[in-house]
Order: structure tokens, then sequence, then C-alpha cells
């Protein structure tokens, strides 16, 4: 494992959750301001009776938001911009789903087990007309543990680094490179936890975590190859080209 | 392939 200063690790945290608080989409005071407003009965109801490719339409709309909001947080992670252009896309098609569901934590509210989504609080029962209940079910338990662990925003930001820098993503070229940087960003981040006076089981929690996160991912996949074998008009014209190009 | 992908990474940060 490389060896790195204090000074230096001091210097990445910074650098990372400067570049997170940056690319949010959401900031903490403008998440404190949104009133946590949840879906009414009728507005859920609505959700539920549109027609099953709308539904997914609008998801990926959503995600497709969320997703470029990660790749400016990529751009700016240290070193990212330096790997060659197959590895940053190599990085982002495999992670920015994943870092959107660490993210997902920010906006999730566990007491009424809701998500802010198109404006207001949505249980899982919003998202019943995508036809992948287990899904969601997974997620929404995902935003919940997330939620659990009560990360601070520093905390967050290298955790979401760390994800979007896996070293062991298939087709990278230039393997150890990316590894020096995971390598990196995973002292920083333990360096961050000890700071913070965090327990010792924090780590493996997040280490377990990132299994959880190539789970639901796999299965968003398997979701979308199905949903596209019934829809391939639908996605092929109305899906967002971003979300196509990373998942398709 | 990938072109959209290809543009956000080059459009600097704003």
């Amino acid at each position: 494992s490389p060896t790195v200063s204090l000074a230096e690790l001091d210097h990445l945290v910074q650098i990372i959750s400067k570049s997170h608080l940056e690319t949010c989409q959401y900031l903490r005071e403008e998440l404190q301001q949104m009133s946590r407003q949840n879906f009414q009965q009728d507005e859920v109801e609505s959700y539920q009776s549109k027609p099953r490719e709308a539904m997914w339409q609008l998801c990926a709309v959503k995600i497709t938001e969320a997703i470029q909001y990660v790749v400016e947080f990529a751009k700016r992670i240290d070193g990212f911009m330096d790997l060659c252009q197959n590895d940053q896309i190599v990085l982002l098609k495999a992670g920015s789903l994943e870092v959107v569901f660490v993210r997902m934590c920010r906006v999730f509210d566990s007491q009424s087990n809701s998500v802010y989504f198109d404006g207001k609080f949505a249980g899982p029962d919003v998202f019943k007309g995508l036809g992948c209940d287990d899904l969601i079910s997974s997620v929404f338990d995902f935003a919940k543990s997330m939620c659990s662990l009560h990360l601070t925003e520093d905390e967050l930001a290298l955790f979401s680094a760390f994800v979007l820098l896996s070293a062991d993503r298939s087709w990278l070229q230039e393997k150890l490179q990316v590894e020096k940087l995971q390598q990196k960003t995973q002292l920083a981040l333990q360096h961050v936890l000890q700071k913070n006076q965090r327990e010792h089981g924090v780590l493996s929690k997040l280490r377990c975590k990132v299994s959880a996160l190539r789970s639901l991912c796999s299965r968003h996949t398997e979701k979308l190859s199905a949903f596209r074998a019934v829809y391939p008009d639908i996605v092929q014209t109305h899906f967002p080209p971003l979300y196509k190009e990373l998942f398709g | 392939k990938h072109k959209i992908l290809h543009q956000l990474l080059q459009n600097s940060t704003s």
C-alpha cells in the first residue's frame, strides 16, 4: 500500500469533501428547507396508475439527473482525470449508479421510509408501477441501513470516491493506477473515521455495503433488460441518451 | 460509443 503523509491525507479529505459538496445535487440547507411532505394517497395512486413505461421513463430521467452530478464529482476527484479515458468511462459505467444509491441516504427519511422524489417524499408504494417491487424494497432497505450509520458529509464523500475508484472493475486498462487512487482514498476514509472517533465497526459495515451496491446495480440491469424486451421502442426513443449509454 | 459520457468528461468543470 502507498505511503502517504498525514498532510497528504488531510489534503485528499479536503479535496474530496469539497468535490462532494459542490456536486451533491441538494445541499444540507436545501434539504432542511425541503418540506418533509409525503405524497398524499391520491398522489400515490396517480403514480401507481401511470402506465409501466411512463413510470420507467420518469425514473430513468431522475436517475440520469443524479448521475450527471456524480460525473461532475468524479471529475473533481484528485487523479481521476489523469486516468486514461477508457478507465474513466469504465469506472463511471460501473460505479455512477452505485454512488447515486450511496447519496440516496441524504434524501431519505428513515422514520417514514420515504425518499425525496419528484418534489415530495415517496414511499415504496409510489414505485409499484415499475413492476420491480423486490428491487425497490431492496433499494429502500439499503438507504435505511446507510442512514443508520449516520455518516458525516466528509465520510460520505470519501466512501463515494472509494466506491467510484473500485480497482476490480472489468475492462480497466491501467488497473494499477486505479488501485493506487483507491488505496489512498481508503486511507483518507480511515483517517477521517479515526479523527471523527467512529467505532471500529463502521469500516467493516461500509465494506459490506460495497457488495450490497453491486447486487443492487446488477439487479437494476436485469430489470432493465426485462423491461427492454417488452418495450424496446420506449427505451430507444424516450429514455435519456446518457442512461442508455450507461446501462444499454 | 459513449459519446455523451465523453462529452461530459471533456466539458470543463464549472
